[in-house]
């Protein structure tokens, strides 16, 4: 049930579906459960919508996590991220606030087929499971398949490379799927947020090249406020600044797509930590990283809610 | 064991090549084995003082070892055992201990 749900372990993917179910069942007021599309595999692609209830259009940020499968702190991220919102909504006026004025979309498991094969046979693996017809690797980066100068610097044409870019733009059902809901959504969605791991990074576009964006005043300060809250947790320092230059180059990338489309601020975390465990982040530290990252999150929502 | 223990005896290098020769040399290094890149994502991304953490199999470790003392190059062993590691990830309460 919902009251026993732990939110300090990693889940399976089943463990997770069946909570968003229950999440929409007991929580109707604020939680709305819906489905953009299937993955290649065949599995629903569930998102959360996160918020009370308006007759006005209200404005919105997306959130996904597990584009990469092995990168499992994100999805424990989004499920901490929904626990938080609607438990603290009575007694926490800045979540009142939020929950009143934006609504939240949040993918908890983006790469579902991804995860899935993550979870049972390959603990590594990156890539969706999609496969190719000419090589017997599976799979494409569905960092570097979105439709923004899509395959050069920084994405491989391999398809047994983990940063395959895949054979065409958005050839990956699920980035097709949530670029979909994006473009449909794109006059109401203000902020795009994207989690991974792990870097301890805080980053924004531009990722495919070397110049700044025209509202970089704006997204740097949203982002210096966001690194600031996250520091105020627990003294976990991140570094922010445009993904080509604070880690490396890439094409192709959801932040890159989200800009271009219209979405003003455009984030990926890169969460913990920064190569002690790597990828293997201990369960003990899910509730640190989560409270630390919820912090810069709702630092983020609260910007959008002001003028810059 | 999660995985059939699959990852017993793989480990994970962090290797920090300090100059272009070094960085051409790991780069030729990592093509002969079967590695799996943590961090960055492509090898066509290592160049001089960036952090490169790679999952090395159990076969491979030795020789890795020998091959980067010989061009020297610095590293360290940050996970010497991975699949004590992936057991150690997930504690007591998860479903999957229980299973």
């Amino acid at each position: 049930s919902e009251s026993q749900y732990d939110y300090e372990v990693y889940h399976s993917l089943e463990e997770i579906q069946s909570w968003m179910f229950e999440m929409n069942r007991t929580h109707s007021d604020l939680v709305n459960m819906f489905s953009v599309g299937k993955s290649y595999e065949g599995r629903a692609l569930y998102v959360l919508q996160i918020g009370k209830r308006s007759r006005h259009q209200k404005k919105a940020v997306w959130i996904d996590c597990g584009v990469h499968a092995r990168e499992w702190i994100g999805p424990a991220f989004c499920q901490w991220f929904v626990k938080e919102a609607i438990n603290s909504y009575q007694y926490d006026s800045v979540t009142r606030r939020l929950l009143n004025q934006l609504n939240f979309y949040i993918m908890p498991v983006f790469n579902v087929d991804g995860y899935q094969f993550s979870w049972t046979t390959d603990r590594f693996w990156r890539k969706t499971r999609s496969k190719n017809h000419k090589f017997h690797c599976r799979g494409v980066d569905a960092n570097r398949n979105w439709k923004v100068k899509w395959c050069e610097e920084g994405a491989s044409s391999h398809p047994c490379d983990d940063t395959y870019c895949g054979p065409f733009p958005e050839s990956e059902p699920e980035v097709k799927a949530v670029a979909k809901f994006l473009r449909k959504h794109k006059k109401r969605v203000k902020a795009y947020i994207s989690i991974h791991a792990y870097a301890q990074m805080l980053l924004y576009p531009y990722s495919y090249k070397y110049a700044s964006i025209p509202n970089f005043s704006c997204v740097e300060s949203a982002a210096q406020s966001a690194v600031t809250a996250l520091y105020s947790a627990y003294g976990v320092r991140y570094r922010y600044g445009p993904a080509s230059t604070t880690l490396y180059v890439s094409s192709g990338s959801s932040i890159d797509w989200a800009y271009r489309n219209g979405i003003p601020y455009a984030f990926a975390f890169e969460l913990r930590d920064t190569g002690y465990f790597g990828f293997l982040l201990p369960e003990s530290l899910i509730s640190p990283t989560c409270t630390e990252t919820m912090r810069a999150v709702k630092a983020i929502a609260s910007g959008l809610l002001k003028k810059c | 064991f999660l995985y059939n223990n699959r990852y017993s005896g793989d480990q994970v290098f962090r290797i920090t090549p300090s100059e272009d020769d070094q960085v051409q040399e790991l780069k030729r290094i990592l093509g002969h084995y079967e590695v799996d890149l943590w961090q960055p994502n492509s090898a066509a991304l290592i160049c001089p003082n960036i952090t490169v953490d790679v999952h090395v199999r159990r076969n491979d470790t030795r020789a890795l070892h020998t091959h980067l003392k010989q061009e020297r190059i610095d590293y360290r062993v940050f996970i010497s055992n991975l699949q004590k590691q992936i057991e150690k990830q997930t504690g007591q309460r998860s479903s999957r201990k229980r299973r």
